[in-house]
């Protein structure tokens, strides 16, 4: 016997911001699209992340998942980071509607694919947006890959692979960018999560100096992270 | 599935930044649970692009690297905080607090056991201050570095606060239920006022020492079930 009806969840329309241009971090490229991964026309599916700075100024770092079972990307993004010491990563691809979970060795060769084709879509994208060559850093397996989604179901490479070819001519860094990119991680979520701010540093020197921080995240379920530096070493890939 | 990337314009070395990162997220994602169920692909990334100018961040410039890693700190609570207030089917956001605990680990295991607890987290969607549910699902623990003395615990529910540290002027006062392991007097009334709110905090006190930790959580509806009862793979 019930004694309380279904409650509808509580308005969420107040926790969208409207951010400034000025609010977003410098040096930054990105654009979010649909390729057909999720069923839905308009929802974004696919996003790409670049930083415009030369190679040896930019740096990343990352935590994963601790479950032995953990995705082809993440896997992969830990051997890039772990390969680059940091230092000179490119940017992000990230898709959502099918994890790239459990998807054997062929999953694995799908999350390096992602890795090459952002990275040389991204080393092209950045040698024509700035006036100098990005440090001479054209190395294709520069980019960190994440996928979110479906356990167990492989991921429609051909279709992300021609997505992120078109990636180059909807990059920008307006709030609508950062926004796309922002609803390209979504899965069951009800609204985007993006979030920007300045913030001030003293240096050793005495300066103070402003800086600006950007986020965006994405989660309604499946959610008790226990994240790490690096990866479990008993890949999921022999049970 | 727990994803997040976060951009700088700061120069920052690359093991600077990892360190900020490993202390930001053991604040932010790693102490955030909707269903108690981990994810193969959870990943946060940072990139920082060195932008903003040539200064170079260093965790040997003391002063400098922990202003980015709070500000980056702040950033991902805000981040990880929204993930729960979106989670499948909830109604409710809660932030877990305990306090008075030997180690920061104590009171972290606290607090996520609290949180993954599903009579817990059904009483919160109830609408009710169950606190024997609390006290069961903590004193379950084995993995402490010191025993829980039920003598000493108290729990309370209290009004979230807003982010200048005050609770609204029109919230209810906070409800001691326990205090040193002895029951309070429970007003109804003022129980299902705090408990309506959409957003609510459960402190506990383990009178134990010093250290404490934050978890945020939200309640557990027939509408999570309906979600992920219809979700296919």
């Amino acid at each position: 016997n019930l004694t309380f009806e279904m409650r509808p969840p509580p308005p969420k329309a107040h926790l969208h911001k409207t951010l400034p241009d000025s609010a977003f971090p410098k040096g930054f490229l990105l654009s979010g699209t649909h390729v057909g991964i999720k069923k839905s026309k308009s929802a974004e599916d696919l996003g790409l992340i670049l930083t415009t700075s030369p190679a040896e100024r930019t740096s990343a770092a990352a935590v994963f998942t601790q479950n032995s079972f953990a995705a082809a990307p993440v896997r992969v993004s830990a051997n890039v980071l772990a390969a680059r010491s940091g230092r000179g990563v490119r940017g992000v691809v990230v898709n959502s509607g099918c994890a790239n979970a459990v998807t054997g060795q062929k999953g694995e060769e799908d999350a390096w694919a992602m890795v090459r084709a952002a990275g040389e879509v991204g080393n092209a994208a950045v040698a024509s947006t700035t006036s100098s060559s990005p440090a001479g850093d054209n190395d294709e397996a520069n980019m960190l890959v994440m996928s979110t989604g479906v356990i167990g179901v492989r991921l429609p490479i051909d279709k992300i692979l021609s997505g992120i070819q078109a990636l180059p001519s909807s990059l920008g860094s307006s709030p609508a960018h950062w926004d796309s990119v922002a609803r390209a991680f979504l899965t069951t979520d009800t609204f985007p999560k993006l979030r920007a701010r300045t913030f001030a540093v003293t240096h050793a020197d005495g300066t103070q100096r402003e800086y600006r921080l950007a986020g965006m995240s994405k989660g309604a379920g499946m959610i008790h992270p226990r994240m790490g530096a690096s990866v479990p070493t008993a890949t999921g890939l022999h049970a | 599935t727990l994803l997040s990337a976060i951009m700088t314009d700061v120069h920052v070395a690359p093991k600077a930044l990892q360190s900020a990162l490993n202390y930001a997220c053991a604040r932010s994602f790693n102490a955030i649970s909707v269903d108690g169920d981990m994810s193969t692909n959870d990943t946060v990334v940072v990139l920082a692009s060195g932008a903003a100018d040539a200064l170079e961040i260093d965790e040997k410039d003391n002063e400098s690297f922990i202003q980015f890693r709070d500000a980056l700190t702040d950033v991902a609570k805000e981040l990880a905080q929204l993930v729960v207030r979106d989670g499948e089917g909830a109604t409710k956001f809660v932030t877990v607090t305990v306090k008075g605990t030997k180690t920061y680990d104590d009171a972290h295991t606290i607090a996520s056991r609290i949180s993954t607890s599903a009579l817990v987290k059904t009483a919160l969607y109830g609408e009710d201050a169950n606190w024997g549910r609390i006290l069961a699902s903590l004193g379950s623990l084995q993995e402490l570095s010191a025993p829980i003395d039920p003598s000493r615990v108290s729990v309370s529910f209290i009004p979230a606060q807003q982010q200048n540290g005050t609770a609204p002027s029109d919230s209810p006062k906070p409800l001691l239920l326990l205090h040193n392991g002895e029951p309070q007097p429970l007003d109804e009334a003022h129980a299902s006022s705090l408990l309506s709110q959409t957003d609510i905090e459960i402190l506990l006190d383990i009178g134990l020492g010093e250290e404490s930790a934050q978890y945020w959580t939200c309640d557990f509806s027939y509408e999570y079930v309906r979600i992920n009862g219809d979700y296919r793979s």
